[in-house]
C-alpha cells in the first residue's frame, strides 16, 4: 500500500 | 499593543473549532497586516495556514510584531464564553504575558473580559512554495464533507483523480468499494452549489481521509471549499473568509504502491 508522506519532503525551511 | 475588533465572535470560534483537533499549541503572529497561524500537526502531515487580514477587523491596530502563543484547548474554553453575534475584541501589549478577550453585546450592554495566559512557543516554520497547481476544485463545502465522511466508513485512504469530465473520490476497504464522481456543474441561481473544475493536467493523488474528514469542520466557515491537486505534491483545502481571509490546510499525499 502506498505510505504517508510528511510536508518537510515538499516544504522546505523558510 | 494590539488591539483588534471582530464584529462577531462566530468568525474566531469557529476558526479554533475547526483546527483545535488538529493543532493544539501555535503562535498567533500579529503585524500590520493582520493576524496569521502555521502549524503542523504532531506527525507532520498536515498543516494549518490561517490568516486572518487586518481588513476583517474593525479597528485593527498593531504597532509592533507579537506572537501570542495559544494553548487551543484553553482558548476554546474562554472562547465558550462568547455568545456568536458579540462583538470581539482582542488586546495584548507590546510583550505580553496574557491575551484580553473582550466580548460585547450592545443589545443587552453586557461587557465580559477574559485574560489567558500565554506561552512561549519555539514553533517550526515551514516555506510553502507558490505552487502553480494543475487543478483547482471548487464544490460546495458541505458536499466535500459528506464524500470524505461516507468514504471514509470504508476506508482510510482516499484516490483523487480530476480530469476534465469531473473529480472522482474512490476508496477501498475491507467491506468493499466506493467512488463519488462529480461533475461540473453552474447553477446561476445557487452559485454555492457550483461544482468548477479548472485543469492544465489530469491528477491522481491518494490521501489519508482521516485528515480530510478533520479539515471539513472548517466547513461552517464557507459555503464553498477549494481543492487545490498536483501530481507528487501536499493537497491544498482553502475555505476563503470575508475580507480575503483565510483559512488553509495542507496534506501530504500517500506515496507508492
Amino acid at each position: 500500500p502506498p505510505t504517508q508522506a510528511t510536508l518537510g519532503k515538499f516544504f522546505g525551511k523558510p | 499593543m494590539l488591539e483588534a475588533r471582530l464584529e462577531q465572535a462566530d468568525l474566531l470560534k469557529k476558526v479554533v473549532d475547526a483546527i483545535k483537533d488538529l493543532v493544539q499549541d501555535c503562535n498567533f503572529d500579529c503585524n500590520d497586516s493582520g493576524v496569521a497561524l502555521q502549524a503542523m500537526d504532531n506527525s507532520h502531515v498536515a498543516l494549518v495556514s490561517m490568516m486572518l487580514k487586518a481588513e476583517s477587523f474593525s479597528p485593527y491596530r498593531c504597532d509592533r510584531n507579537v506572537a501570542l502563543g495559544v494553548n487551543l484547548t484553553s482558548l476554546t474554553k474562554v472562547l465558550r464564553a462568547a455568545q456568536n453575534e458579540d462583538i470581539l475584541t482582542l488586546k495584548a501589549e507590546d510583550a505580553p504575558d496574557v491575551l484580553n478577550l473582550v466580548f460585547e453585546n450592545t443589545d443587552s450592554d453586557r461587557l465580559s473580559e477574559y485574560d489567558l495566559k500565554l506561552m512561549d512557543i519555539d514553533q517550526e516554520h515551514l516555506g510553502i512554495p507558490d505552487t502553480e497547481y494543475a487543478a483547482t476544485i471548487s464544490l460546495p463545502s458541505v458536499e466535500f464533507r459528506r464524500i470524505c465522511v461516507d468514504l471514509m466508513a470504508l476506508s482510510e485512504s482516499v484516490s483523487i483523480e480530476t480530469s476534465k469530465d469531473g473529480i472522482k473520490f474512490s476508496c477501498a476497504g475491507d467491506i468493499g468499494n466506493g467512488a463519488v464522481t462529480l461533475r461540473p456543474n453552474t447553477n446561476v441561481e445557487k452559485p454555492d452549489q457550483n461544482v468548477e473544475i479548472e485543469l492544465t493536467e489530469p491528477v491522481a493523488l491518494t490521501f489519508s481521509l482521516k485528515y480530510l474528514v478533520n479539515f471539513c469542520k472548517a466547513a461552517g466557515l464557507s459555503k464553498t471549499v477549494k481543492l487545490c491537486l498536483s501530481n507528487e505534491v501536499p493537497l491544498l483545502v482553502e475555505y476563503a473568509l470575508a475580507g480575503s481571509s483565510y483559512l488553509r490546510f495542507y496534506l501530504a499525499p500517500k506515496i507508492g504502491d
